[in-house]
């Protein structure tokens, strides 16, 4: 393992227990985006059916556990827990997901490596990881002020992917080995997709001042 | 030319 593919890996981590910490610590799910954690526990639950049929290592397996866990865990809180549910900005996130699972799927059935079920199931995961953000993006947008735990929650989200760039750029070179075609594209429009949230939480940063998106 | 799949990654 390269150390961009870590730097990946544990920027996806840390996303997660910033947003667990933000809800467990302030008993509030406010700003986040319900359809965004809807969609990435499917897409977890998609890509990682591999967990019965190929082992790589503790790691892999220990992390693939934890990605699919962490996520029921707040699609389940955010829903269920009586007092976290209660600030869920309903009216806010109103993205219409569906569309980007059905599309994904169609995506997926028209471009895969495979036609297995497996397969399809894994480019159905990319495609829908790709485009899973939308709905906290625009959720964040609508409601303005962006609290800083969630605002460092998205950060390091989206910091995930591009480090995963750097990964496959490495490598190429180091191992002669190009990844699946596949996640590259879509990696570098997941990653796009943060481009302008990125431009608000750097200025934020260097200006020292509460992250705001502009309407 | 390179060889494909990264199935070891997450």
């Amino acid at each position: 393992m390269n150390i961009f593919r870590l730097a990946g890996d544990l920027t996806h981590l840390i996303s997660i227990l910033v947003l667990l910490l933000k809800i467990y610590a302030t008993k509030s799910c406010s700003g986040i985006s319900l359809k965004t954690q809807e969609l990435y526990a499917l897409v977890f639950l998609a890509r990682y059916l591999d967990l019965f049929t190929d082992f790589v290592s503790v790691y892999n397996t220990v992390m693939k556990l934890v990605f699919i866990g962490s996520s029921l865990a707040i699609v389940w809180c955010m829903r269920m827990h009586r007092i976290v549910k209660r600030s869920y900005n309903r009216e806010l996130d109103t993205f219409r997901h569906y569309f980007l699972v059905a599309g994904s799927f169609v995506l997926a059935l028209v471009v895969h490596e495979k036609f297995t079920l497996q397969e399809i199931f894994w480019a159905f995961s990319i495609y829908l990881e790709a485009v899973a953000i939308l709905p906290q993006l625009v959720l964040l947008q609508r409601s303005g002020n962006v609290d800083n735990l969630t605002g460092q929650y998205v950060f390091f989200l989206g910091a995930y992917r591009a480090f995963y760039i750097l990964n496959w750029i490495y490598r190429y070179f180091t191992e002669q080995r190009f990844g699946r075609w596949i996640s590259w594209i879509s990696g570098l429009v997941q990653t796009a997709l943060y481009a302008d949230f990125f431009y608000y939480y750097f200025m934020s940063w260097k200006n020292n001042a509460k992250l705001q998106l502009p309407a | 030319g390179p060889k494909s799949s990264h199935k070891d990654e997450l």
